[in-house]
C-alpha cells in the first residue's frame, strides 16, 4: 500500500487518541507515537471497524475514519502518559 | 479493561428537548416523536420508563448543538463526530444526549446525503442508559454511521444489543407500557409519503351527550370535562372547541399510559399549577407538563387514602376544597395545611348533591357541582343552590340538545342525520349553529 500521506498520519494519529485507540498526546511534548505502538492502535482500530488488522494506515482504514460516527471512544481512554 | 458499567439506579427517567435543530427541515413534534420512539425502542424490553418533561431538570437532556458546545466532545461540522451522549452516573451531565447541529438530520428519507436522526438517537440513547460501543457489525451501539434502521414504529433491536442491555437492567416483566396494543397513541409521525392512512375512529370515545364526567375544571380561565381517557374543552366564554374529545395523555404529557381515567382536577390559585388526583395519588402540571417528581402521595395534602371525588377552589374565600363520598375536608393553599374540624359532613352548600362526581369555580365568580348528567349552580357568596337547578350538563355545556343520546352508528355528531347535500339545521338551544372542526 502506497505510505499515507503526513497529512494522513496526522489524522489518524489524532483520530486514534480522539477515538482511545491511543493515549492523548501530551499537551507539553506533543510527541510523536513510537511507529510499534502505532501500529497496534491501528490494528485495534481495523479489528473493532471489522476490517483486517493489517495495522496499517491504509486506504479503507482511512474510508472507515472518514465515516460518520458516534463521539465516544470505543475503547475507554488510556490514561495520557507522563513524562518520567 | 473495559470501564465499570454504569447504570441508572431508578427506573423512571425524565427527558427533554432542550434545543432543536436549526434551519432543519425536521419539524420540533417530528423531533420529539423520534427521541419518544428512540427511547421507547429500550423501554420496551427493559424495566426503564420514560416520560417528557418540560423543567429543566429532565434526567436526559437533549440538545442540537454545535462545534465546541462545552464538554469534552466538540463536534466538527458535517460528517465526522455526529453525536454523543453521556453515561450513567452521577454527573450532571449524566444521560444527557447531543447531536451535531451542523448535521442534515432526516426521517423516512431515501436521501442517502443526511444522517437518519431515529438511527442515532437509538445509539445514543444506548450510551445514555450505559451501553458502549461494540464491534460487533449488526449491533446498534458499534461507532459507526450504518444509515437508517427503517421505520422507528417496527424498529426491534439486533439480539446482541438486547442480551447487553438485560445483563444491566433486567428484562422488562410486564410488556412496555408503551408497547400494549392498546395504549395511548403515542405522538403522532408524519406519515410516510406513499401510503397515507386514514386513522379508523376509536371505538372507545364517550358521548358526550349520554355520560357523566369523572373530574371538571377550571384551567386558565377554561373548561376542561374528563372522561376516561378523553377530555372536552371550553373557550373563555364557553363555546365547546370540538364536538370530538382529545386525548388525555397527548395532551397531558407525563401521565402513566395506563392511567385509564381521573379523580379530580382544579388549578392551584397560588400559583397556577394544575393538580390531578387518582387514587392515592396526584400529579402536578406546569402547564401541560408533569412536574419532576411526581406523582406523590395525596397525604401531602393530609388526606386520608382512598382519594377524592371532586376538587375545586371555592372563589369566595379561595379555600380549596376536596370531596369523597358523603365527607368534604377544606385546605388552606397558602398555609399549606387542612383547615381544622375536617372532614365534615356533606353538602355544605344547602341543596348540592352530598356525593359528588365534579366540582369547578367559574369565571362568573358562581361554583358549579357535577353529578350524574346535572350540574347544580351556587352563586359567589351563597350557601345554597340558586334556584331552577339542577340543569342538564350535556346541554348548558356541551351543546347537546335535549336527551340526544348518541345515535346508533353515528359518531355522535349533532346532526348526524342530515342527509348529503340538506343543510343541517343542527342546532342548540341558544340557537347557535354547531359545527366541529374534524383535523
Amino acid at each position: 500500500a502506497p505510505a499515507p500521506s503526513a497529512e494522513d498520519l496526522s489524522l489518524g494519529v489524532d483520530w486514534l487518541s480522539r477515538f482511545g485507540y491511543l493515549p492523548p498526546a501530551d499537551p507539553t511534548t506533543g510527541q510523536l507515537q513510537a511507529p510499534e505502538e502505532l501500529s497496534k492502535a491501528i490494528a485495534a482500530m481495523q479489528r473493532f471497524g471489522g476490517l483486517e488488522a493489517t495495522g496499517v494506515l491504509d486506504e479503507a482504514t482511512l474510508a472507515l475514519m472518514k465515516t460518520p460516527r458516534c463521539s465516544l471512544p470505543d475503547l475507554p481512554m488510556a490514561p495520557a502518559r507522563r513524562r518520567r | 479493561q473495559a470501564p465499570a458499567p454504569t447504570k441508572w439506579n431508578k427506573r423512571n427517567l425524565s427527558w427533554r428537548v432542550r434545543t432543536f435543530p436549526r434551519d432543519s427541515p425536521l419539524g420540533r413534534d417530528t423531533v420529539r416523536a423520534l427521541m419518544h420512539y428512540a427511547l421507547k425502542v429500550w423501554s420496551d424490553i427493559t424495566p426503564l420508563n420514560f416520560h417528557e418533561v418540560a423543567g429543566s431538570q429532565a434526567d436526559i437532556q437533549i440538545d442540537f448543538s454545535t462545534a465546541d458546545h462545552n464538554d469534552r466532545y466538540p463536534f466538527d461540522g458535517p460528517g465526522g463526530a455526529v453525536a454523543h451522549a453521556f453515561l450513567p452516573g452521577d454527573h450532571h451531565t449524566a444521560g444527557d444526549t447531543h447531536f451535531d447541529n451542523d448535521e442534515s438530520w432526516t426521517f423516512r428519507s431515501p436521501d442517502a446525503h443526511g444522517i437518519d436522526l431515529f438511527a442515532v438517537a437509538v445509539h445514543e440513547f444506548g450510551h445514555a442508559i450505559g451501553l458502549g460501543h461494540v464491534a460487533a457489525p449488526r449491533s446498534v451501539m458499534q461507532p459507526y454511521y450504518q444509515g437508517p434502521v427503517g421505520d422507528p414504529l417496527h424498529y426491534g433491536l439486533p439480539y446482541e444489543d438486547r442480551v447487553r442491555v438485560w445483563q444491566l437492567y433486567g428484562v422488562r416483566e410486564s410488556v412496555s407500557p408503551t408497547a400494549q396494543p392498546d395504549a395511548e397513541e403515542p405522538p403522532l409521525l408524519p406519515e410516510p409519503p406513499n401510503n397515507r392512512s386514514s386513522t379508523p375512529p376509536r371505538k372507545d370515545v364517550p358521548h358526550r351527550c349520554s355520560t357523566h364526567f369523572d373530574a371538571v375544571a377550571q384551567i386558565r380561565g377554561e373548561a376542561f370535562f374528563f372522561k376516561g381517557r378523553y377530555f372536552w374543552r371550553l373557550t373563555r366564554d364557553r363555546q365547546l372547541v370540538s364536538l370530538q374529545p382529545a386525548q388525555v395523555h397527548r395532551f397531558w404529557r407525563g401521565l402513566p399510559l395506563q392511567l385509564d381515567r381521573v379523580d379530580a382536577v382544579y388549578e392551584r390559585t397560588s400559583d397556577h399549577r394544575i393538580v390531578f388526583f387518582k387514587g392515592d395519588r396526584y400529579w402536578l402540571f406546569k402547564d401541560n407538563n408533569v412536574e419532576e417528581g411526581f406523582p406523590r402521595p395525596v397525604s401531602d395534602f393530609g388526606l386520608p387514602p382512598g382519594g377524592v371525588d371532586a376538587a375545586f377552589s371555592w372563589a369566595h374565600n379561595d379555600k380549596t376544597y376536596f370531596f369523597k363520598d358523603q365527607l368534604y375536608w377544606r385546605y388552606d393553599e397558602h398555609t399549606r395545611r387542612m383547615d381544622p374540624g375536617h372532614p365534615a359532613q356533606s353538602p355544605l352548600w344547602r341543596g348540592v348533591p352530598s356525593v359528588l362526581d365534579a366540582a369547578m369555580r367559574w369565571s362568573d365568580g358562581a361554583a358549579y357541582f357535577f353529578r350524574g348528567q346535572e350540574y347544580w349552580k351556587v352563586l359567589d357568596g351563597e350557601l345554597a343552590v340558586a334556584p331552577g337547578y339542577p340543569q342538564s350538563t350535556a346541554r348548558d355545556w356541551l351543546v347537546c340538545r335535549d336527551l340526544q343520546a348518541a345515535p346508533e352508528g353515528t359518531d355522535g355528531q349533532a346532526g348526524a342525520h342530515a342527509r348529503p347535500g340538506q343543510r343541517d339545521q343542527s342546532r342548540s338551544e341558544d340557537g347557535y349553529q354547531v359545527c366541529s372542526c374534524s383535523s
